[in-house]
């Protein structure tokens, strides 16, 4: 999956890939001890469009969310369903729209498009359904997690997204006139972002975000995000998909 | 035209009337799973009750179950089953009386449930259950049960088999307990002859190299033709497919993988086989008569390699051929039917002096000359109709001494006649020395299914049959060692892959056969084999799914089928596992295993129980404002998973005596668009308002 990740105080986005492993549970936020949240994506595999010489391709295929308080719920999404347990359990598909909210959790369907999770009215994920008529061999039905209220998440909220909430980061080493949006095809030198202490070699790309409907400039971080995130990609693979532990 | 007769009879009815019944299985690769839509009417102003009943095989296991009922959404919930205190002395008594019950159940379980309708309105049954069909005699059978207990105005059976092979063989028998036509196509031409549109019921067959559809439509005037009562019978399915030589078929889907084993053109292994027969008193007449008529035929189809002797046990004791087993030459067969034909039935039962004579009569003879029997498989066959009566009496001590006798030399394979029979002593019996046990129910052909179970083991194909997987590339498989290999079965091992970015996977089969030690290898690529399941399943919801009106039977469920075989599998071992287990602590964890797969699966097992909220209806025929809290299914099945767990630790637990019918996940939550109530959970239409969304987020391509 692409990752992008917006740091407004820093005016900047960064994006990476994390190319793991179908089967793979990645740890997209844990806040698990604060705000009682964690949301964890199983990975599903699909080969490389034909012609091409990339690697085979992975996509969500479930995105689960579990939130402790008020009381325990686990969410988990695929695109054809929202299974919602808590004290009983429902199954809703994604092909309809509609709403369950009880306690401080709501979950909001909007039939083929869209699954909305607001937990306590301070935080909200969105997720996009993408199901395909015709997909190619290369395609899945596949989900895509977006963060749109992470007020309540706290500032040890961890995981492949949640560890940037909180960050600032500075771009340093720009050869010649090379900027966030500027030509960097005469540039030689990758400029160095700054995040956490650490310097990361970017290269601008830009990514259509919201199933293709806004693109984005982004700075791009190489090889599973490596310097860019906390330890290696590998440290996010987690064991099942309701996993709630923290990074250590 | 409907005819007069069944007019009034629908206007008649009073209970709620079922308008449409469908029966949709879609088989991939012999993984079955099956949804079951029902939807019934209360045409009256008043409330009444519906009552959903439903057959499902022995081997299923239910995954979900789902009612809507004016409006509302009721779903179901898997749940571990609560430990029940063990009863006082007086209620021991009774355990007894329900276990003689269980035994006498046939191989398919009730699922039962009643919900009250309110006046006018509709209520709607949605059932889905998972099974693997078993290779037996050379083909795999599939089982829809049609009992609805009235006519049914759109009743439809849709069975669609998509596997990676070619299907080589495809048969649609006549209803069982039915009067129907027989459609029979074999290859792709069958799609060329379909059913003859004159015959009373409708059964259309489309089929291609790897796909077949089958349509069952009866209208209700071609039900009433077959019966007024609704017991239309059993829809019955056969087919095989084509197998190759090698190591078999590996299937790998999301981490992990299936591989069935079932090679062709192997010799047979010669066997040496005993026959302990009993002949206590209660087998007189049909029973006697069937087993003599049975073992006649047997005779018949021992080979001239094998080796064979009898033993008959009562009271007494008797055996044909003291202290030796005997070829198979034309002068011993007239002797052992002489025998055969002489058993009179009397007096007690004596299992366990019966299994003891077997057991010293084969070891005897294996441990007389061991290099002589080295490439030949050895089995007891013994066939009862009732308890331990005479000798010893102790199912424990029964068992104990049987595997001492056995020494894991040899197999035993029981079989159990009629509703008297301590079938957990049997199915243990067997369990515990690689054999297999059989139910004959009182009022089957016994000669039938006693020459059909002697058919399904009397030809060795392999012995001692251990499958390896690249060391470190694979975990968690399922059984992997086998003691035979019969003509006509399958040999099915799942398990999970460490290395999901392994280009291949080495698989090496060894095993024993006439005459020599045989080696099976070769590397899968695991990549494409993922591709090609991948296809297979598309295509199998593609077969399933346009027009599909009811629950979905493929959908996400079938889009991770390897892992719900591995699954299934797993649970399926667990419980075989607990039955054997020898000490509590062992049991306890095999029970705990088990119990954690169902769950993950959703799977209704002995172990677990269907918790389903049902709705409340006023006397005025309304819905009340308040839903009640879940309560447990009340099935058939579950209330005997109940009475299993009032039993002692001996009898409690049975595997088959309380499988779980499964509610698939793709639940209809959604399939509501008013305003529903569940517990604690308010449904509704959301109001549509444009959401932010930060960048910030993880997407595909």
């Amino acid at each position: 999956p692409h990752f992008v990740v917006e740091f407004p105080l820093s005016k900047l986005t960064v994006c990476f890939n994390i190319n793991g492993e179908p089967g793979h549970i990645l740890r997209m936020v844990s806040d698990h001890k604060h705000s009682g949240v964690t949301v964890n994506g199983k990975l599903i595999g699909a080969p490389a469009p034909a012609g091409s010489h990339k690697q085979q391709r992975t996509y969500f295929s479930t995105i689960t969310i579990v939130v402790n308080r008020p009381k325990r719920s686990y969410i988990e999404v695929t695109p054809k369903k929202v299974i919602l347990d808590g004290q009983d359990r429902l199954v809703l598909s994604c092909d309809t729209t509609v709403s369950v909210e009880s306690g401080g959790l709501a979950v909001t369907i909007v039939g083929k498009s869209t699954v909305t999770v607001t937990i306590g009215g301070t935080i909200r994920f969105v997720i996009l359904v993408h199901q395909y008529k015709n997909p190619a061999p290369y395609q899945r039905n596949h989900l895509g997690f977006y963060i749109s209220n992470s007020k309540g998440l706290s500032h040890d909220c961890h995981g492949l997204l949640g560890q940037f909430l909180y960050e600032e980061v500075g771009l340093a080493e720009l050869s010649g006139n090379a900027t966030a949006t500027g030509d960097h095809s005469t540039s030689s030198r990758s400029p160095i972002l700054k995040v956490k202490g650490r310097s990361v070699p970017v290269v601008q790309k830009t990514r259509r975000i919201y199933s293709g409907r806004q693109s984005v400039d982004c700075w791009f971080a190489r090889n599973n995000a490596a310097k860019l995130i906390d330890g290696q990609y590998e440290d996010y693979v987690v064991s099942h998909l309701f996993d709630t532990g923290d990074w250590p | 035209r409907v005819p007069r007769q069944v007019k009034s009879m629908l206007t008649k009815e009073t209970k709620p009337h079922i308008q449409e019944l469908s029966v949709k299985t879609t088989i991939i690769s012999r993984y079955a799973f099956t949804a079951v839509s029902c939807t019934m009417l209360n045409r009256h102003s008043s409330a009444a009750e519906g009552v959903f009943q439903f057959l499902i095989p022995k081997n299923a296991y239910v995954s979900n179950f789902t009612m809507i009922i004016g409006g509302r959404v009721y779903p179901s919930e898997v749940r571990p089953k609560e430990k029940k205190v063990k009863q006082g002395k007086g209620d021991e008594a009774k355990p007894k009386n329900k276990e003689k019950g269980e035994q006498s159940e046939p191989e398919v379980e009730v699922f039962r449930m009643g919900a009250s309708i309110p006046g006018r309105n509709r209520a709607m049954f949605m059932l889905t259950y998972e099974e693997l069909l078993q290779r037996r005699l050379g083909r795999y059978e599939h089982v829809t049960s049609l009992r609805p207990l009235q006519l049914v105005s759109r009743l439809s059976v849709d069975v669609t088999i998509v596997d990676h092979s070619t299907i080589t063989h495809l048969e649609v028998l006549p209803l069982r307990n039915g009067k129907s036509n027989t459609a029979v196509a074999s290859g792709a031409s069958a799609a060329k002859t379909p059913a003859k549109p004159a015959l009373p019921i409708s059964t259309v067959i489309k089929q291609n190299k790897t796909f077949c559809r089958i349509t069952f439509s009866p209208n209700i005037v071609q039900q009433a033709k077959i019966t007024t009562s609704g017991m239309l019978g059993e829809f019955v399915v056969h087919y095989d497919v084509e197998r190759e030589l090698g190591i078999g078929d590996i299937q790998v889907l999301n981490g992990h993988f299936v591989h069935y084993f079932a090679p062709k053109d192997l010799p047979v292994v010669p066997k040496n086989v005993v026959f302990v027969i009993d002949t206590s008193a209660s087998m007189l007449g049909t029973k006697i008569k069937q087993t003599k008529d049975a073992l006649f035929t047997i005779l018949r189809d021992l080979r001239p390699g094998d080796r064979f002797n009898f033993v008959s046990f009562s009271n007494r004791i008797k055996v044909w051929q003291p202290n030796r087993l005997v070829p198979v030459t034309p002068l011993n067969v007239r002797d052992a039917k002489k025998f055969i034909y002489m058993l009179q039935p009397t007096g007690g039962t004596d299992i366990n002096g019966g299994i003891q004579t077997g057991s010293s009569l084969l070891s005897g003879y294996l441990n007389a000359d061991p290099d002589a029997n080295h490439h030949s498989v050895s089995l007891i066959i013994f066939l009862t109709d009732g308890r331990p009566t005479v000798g010893e009496l102790q199912s424990p001590s029964i068992l104990s001494n049987a595997r001492t006798a056995v020494k894991e030399q040899f197999c035993v394979f029981t079989i159990g006649m009629g509703n008297d029979v301590d079938y957990r002593l049997l199915e243990r019996m067997a369990l515990e020395n690689c054999g297999m046990m059989r139910r004959i129910h009182e009022d089957s052909d016994a000669s039938t299914m006693l020459k059909g179970f002697y058919d399904e083991i009397g030809t060795p194909l392999l012995s001692d049959i251990r499958v390896n997987y690249t060391e470190d590339s694979v975990q968690y498989v399922t059984q992997h060692l086998f003691t035979n290999y019969f003509n006509g079965s399958e040999i099915v091992i799942a398990g999970k892959l460490t290395n999901q970015s392994a280009d291949s996977l080495h698989v090496q089969v060894t095993a024993s056969n006439s005459d020599k030690s045989i080696i099976l290898e070769t590397d899968v690529a695991l990549r494409q084999r993922e591709v090609e399941t991948e296809r297979h399943v598309k295509e199998a919801a593609a077969g399933v799914g346009s027009g599909d009106t009811g629950v979905g039977t493929t959908g996400s469920v079938a889009d991770d089928f390897v892992e719900r075989v591995w699954g299934f599998l797993s649970v399926k071992e667990g419980l075989r596992s607990r039955l054997k287990s020898q000490t509590s602590r062992e049991r306890e964890g095999h029970t705990q295993q088990a119990t954690d797969l169902s769950l993950t699966y959703h799977f209704l097992t002995p172990l677990t129980s269907l918790v389903v909220e049902k709705p409340q209806v006023l006397a005025d025929g309304t819905m009340a404002e308040d839903t009640p809290t879940p309560t447990p299914v009340p099935t058939e099945t579950n209330k005997k998973a109940a009475s299993a767990n009032e039993l002692s630790d001996e009898t409690e637990g049975e595997e088959d005596t309380a499988q779980g019918l499964h509610l698939k996940k793709d639940q209809p939550g959604g399939q509501s668009s008013r305003i529903t109530k569940t517990t604690g959970k308010v449904v509704k239409r959301p109001v549509q308002k444009s959401i932010t969304i930060s960048k910030t987020s993880a997407d595909g391509d």
